[in-house]
């Protein structure tokens, strides 16, 4: 799987996924991805989120709307959204991990499994690229 | 606060950290920041955010590294299928397909399920036929299909026919 989140210089929020899958998926098996609101989600509100991971699990937990509703409804940031979702996922039995991008333009990770591949840059000069 | 803000990520790691050696995270990080840098580089110069995850997620697809696109693991019959979800903040429109395995740029199709703006998800034949009605370019198995993808394949249909014999069984 990869993904993105993005704000602009307008303040616009976006979101992508795209992916293979699982090796050896049968039955026209779908995971999170394509689902908004679950790998994909996306509110001027809120927030942007990209999931990658065991999709069944943040299905279940409707991962990425959730990060949003936390972060609009709880006052979180994003960081602490993306960690709440995660240790659900993590409960429910699954892994994996999400980026989030804030509307104020903040950018977070949070995952619960090794080699996650992420990057993220800013208008601050920030630049990183890692391998969790 | 930031101007403009850009996260990406290439998945969950379908090569565990323990197996990395030194020329592959090279390759990765390479990889990781050229796609970042594709991103940054649209909204420095006031591009949209929509813009910039096309530009960032259209390179990694085409990236044999990652799961997407070209290099993007295999079915259990050893066929493509691609899954793919956009979604824009400023008036939550969003595009998602599933099940296709003809697009170049799974992310393009979503877009376009998008701005066609009647559906929000379109999956398999579907799909693609739609497809055929936009100009988004098409390849075939041979430029998605990468050996070490068939290799892990092998792999996982060897070690799941194995738990199948046994007490595991398919239901």
């Amino acid at each position: 799987t990869v993904g993105a989140v993005a704000r602009d210089i307008h303040g616009n929020l976006a979101a992508g996924t795209s992916t293979g899958g699982m090796t050896g998926k049968r039955w026209d098996r779908i995971g999170d991805s394509p689902i908004i609101g679950a790998g994909t989600y996306a509110d001027n509100n809120s927030c942007a989120v990209s999931a990658t991971g065991s999709g069944e699990y943040f299905i279940r937990a409707v991962v990425a709307k959730s990060i949003c509703d936390l972060m609009e409804l709880a006052g979180m940031g994003p960081l602490e959204a993306g960690d709440n979702l995660m240790a659900e996922v993590a409960e429910l039995g699954g892994s994996g991990g999400v980026i989030v991008v804030s509307k104020r333009g903040e950018t977070a990770f949070s995952f619960n499994t090794s080699g996650m591949y992420r990057g993220r840059a800013d208008s601050t000069g920030l630049n990183e690229v890692a391998i969790f | 606060l930031p101007q403009w803000s850009i996260a990406i990520h290439g998945g969950a790691g379908t090569l565990q950290r323990e197996a990395m050696t030194p020329e592959r995270e090279a390759a990765y990080s390479a990889s990781l920041q050229t796609a970042l840098d594709a991103g940054a580089e649209v909204l420095r110069t006031g591009g949209t955010s929509e813009d910039a995850v096309l530009a960032v997620i259209t390179l990694l697809e085409d990236d044999p590294l990652f799961n997407a696109g070209r290099g993007a693991v295999l079915t259990w019959d050893g066929g493509i299928s691609h899954d793919a979800a956009l979604m824009l903040g400023q008036n939550r429109r969003a595009g998602a397909i599933a099940g296709v395995s003809t697009i170049r740029h799974p992310i393009l199709l979503a877009q376009a399920v998008m701005q066609y703006g009647r559906h929000v998800f379109l999956s398999g034949e579907g799909a693609e036929e739609f497809a055929s009605d936009t100009p988004l370019e098409r390849a075939e198995s041979a430029w998605f299909v990468t050996p070490s993808r068939q290799k892990a394949l092998a792999r996982y249909r060897a070690h799941e026919i194995s738990l199948a014999d046994g007490e595991h069984r398919f239901g």
